[in-house]
C-alpha cells in the first residue's frame, strides 16, 4: 500500500521543500519508490530537483479535470524518485476550485486513480506556505502530515494553526483517517541558545512525536538547489546528507508495520 | 500625504516581517509617524511587537463591513509607533471576500477614510507569504512594494512572480500607480559564496532598485521576537540594529521630495 504524506506548515521558509526533497532522495537511495508531487506554484521542488518548470506540465490540468496525474509524471536523474512537477499557473488553480461543490476533494479524486496502479512506497506532497486551498487539497488527500518547524521563535507561534487544521479535517469528516506523522526540527543552529530553547518548547508540546533526527543549519543544503541536485548528489559527505539519511532511517523504524 | 508601503513576497520566510517591524521601529526613532497593519493571519508582527493577538482586532472585521480600520488602531511601546493586529480568524477573510465582487478592492475601502485623518508619514502593510486575496488586497492599495530578498537561491527563483503580478495590477486598472519602491537583502551571510552570487544576480536585474543596505544574518534578530520586542529595543548596539538604522536613512533618502 502506497502511504501519501504531505509536507505543510504555513510558516514561511522553515524547511518544506528541502525536507520533502532530500528525504525521498535518501529513500530513494535506499531502494524505496517514491514519487514527489510539487503543490507549490513557486515550483521549487521542481528546480531543486533539476527539472525546468513547463506549462500544461503539473496538477493543474488534471485538478480542472483535464487528463489524469499520471500522464504528469516524470522521472527524475534519481533512481526510484519520480516528480511530478508544479507550473505558475498553478496560482490560478485556487481560484478555479474555490467555485466548485466539492474542491477540498478536487486532487484526492485524481489522485486515487494514480494509487491503484502506483508502484510507490510513499508520494510526498511539498505544499506552499499557506493553509489555503492547494495545501487543503493535500491535506485532504493525505493519511499523515509531516511538520517541518525552523528552531526559531516565530516558527514556534504557528505550529498551532497547522494543528488545529489537522483535528478540523478530521472532525468534518473531509479526512477523518489524517494523522500526524510527526515533527522534524531544521536549521537547529548549535551555536546558539534559541535553537535549543525552540526545540525544548516543541518536545514538551509534541513529545515522540518530534523525530530525534534534526536538521543542522548547512550552507551545502541552501547551494544544492542551485544546482538542481538533491544533498545525496551535490555533497553526499556532508553533515546536512548525513542527517537526512539519518532522518530517512528514523523514518523506516517508525513507518515499519508492528 | 502619507505613504503606503507593502511588504510582500510569496517565498516563505524572506524577512518580511522582521523587516517590516524594524524598519518601522528605526524611523520611528528619528520620529516619523508610522503605523503597522498585519495582514497575515499568523500575527508574527504582532507579536514581535509583544502585543496579544486578540479576537475581533485586527483588520477581518472591517473588511467584512463591520466598524472602522481606525477603531482597530492601538499604541505599542515605542512612541510614533502605532499598529493593527492580526487574528486567527483573518485566515477566513480569503474565502468570505472572495465571493464579494470587488474583492480586490475591500481593503483599499476601508484603508482610505484611515489615510483621510491619519497622522502617519508611512503605513506599512505585512503580508502573508502567499499572492492569495490578502495580499493582493494590500498591493491594491498601497502606493509601493518593498520586497525582502533572502540571499537564497531559492529566493532568487520567485521574483519573476511578484515582479509579474505588480506588472497585472498596473495594466488592470486594480492600481495602475503601484510602483516597485526597492529590494532589500536579508539574512545576508558573509561567510559564504552563496550570498555574494544571489547579491550580484539580483542586482543585474534590478540595478539601483536594490537598496544598498543589506540586512547580514545575526541571530540577536530572531530572538528580539521572543521577547515581544523590536531591535532597537532588544538589542540596540547589535549589528542587525544597525543594519536597519542604516536602512532607514537610505529609506528617507529615497523617498525625499526632489
Ligand atoms: N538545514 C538547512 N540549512 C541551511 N539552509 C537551509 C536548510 N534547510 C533549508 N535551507 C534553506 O532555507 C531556505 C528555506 O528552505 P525551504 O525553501 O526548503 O523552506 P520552505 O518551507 O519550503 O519555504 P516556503 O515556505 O517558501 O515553501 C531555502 O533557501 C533553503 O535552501
Ligand atoms: N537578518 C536576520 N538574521 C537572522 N535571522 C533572521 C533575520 N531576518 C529574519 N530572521 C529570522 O528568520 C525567520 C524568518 O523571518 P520572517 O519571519 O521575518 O520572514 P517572513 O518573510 O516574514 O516569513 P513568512 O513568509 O512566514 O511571513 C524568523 O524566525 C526571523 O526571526
Ligand atoms: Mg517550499
Ligand atoms: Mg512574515
Amino acid at each position: 500500500d502506497t502511504r501519501v504524506i504531505a509536507f505543510a506548515n504555513q510558516k514561511g521558509g522553515v524547511g518544506k521543500t528541502t525536507t520533502a526533497v532530500n528525504l525521498a532522495a535518501c529513500l530513494a537511495e535506499r531502494g524505496r519508490n517514491i514519487l514527489l508531487i510539487d503543490l507549490d506554484p513557486q515550483a521549487n521542488a521542481t528546480s531543486a530537483l533539476g527539472v525546468e518548470k513547463q506549462q500544461d506540465h503539473s496538477v493543474y490540468q488534471p485538478l480542472l479535470g483535464n487528463g489524469s496525474l499520471q500522464d504528469q509524471i516524470i522521472h527524475t536523474t534519481l533512481k526510484h524518485l519520480d516528480l511530478i512537477p508544479s507550473e505558475l499557473d498553478l496560482a490560478g488553480a485556487e481560484v478555479d476550485i474555490a467555485r466548485s461543490e466539492r474542491y477540498l476533494h478536487c486532487f484526492r479524486e485524481i489522485l486515487l486513480p494514480l494509487l491503484d496502479h502506483a508502484p510507490y512506497d510513499y508520494v510526498f506532497l511539498d505544499c506552499p506556505p499557506s493553509l489555503g486551498i492547494l495545501t487543503c487539497n493535500g491535506l485532504t488527500a493525505a493519511h499523515a502530515l509531516m511538520i517541518p518547524v525552523q528552531c526559531e521563535y516565530l516558527a514556534l507561534e504557528g505550529l498551532s494553526m497547522i494543528t488545529r487544521l489537522i483535528r478540523q479535517l478530521n472532525t468534518s469528516g473531509a479526512n477523518p483517517g489524517l494523522e500526524l506523522d510527526g515533527i522534524v526540527m531544521t536549521m537547529f543552529d548549535t551555536r546558539t541558545n534559541l535553537a535549543s530553547q525552540v526545540l525544548e518548547e516543541v518536545k514538551k508540546h509534541f513529545g515522540d512525536r518530534v523525530y530525534e533526527t534534526y536538521i543542522p543549519r548547512s550552507v551545502r543544503l541552501s547551494e544544492a538547489p542551485s544546482y538542481g541536485q538533491a544533498i545525496t548528489l551535490y555533497d553526499s559527505r556532508c553533515t546536512g546528507a548525513q542527517a537526512y539519511r539519518a532522518l530517512a532511517r528514523e523514518f523506516i523504524r517508525r513507518h515499519k508495520p508492528d
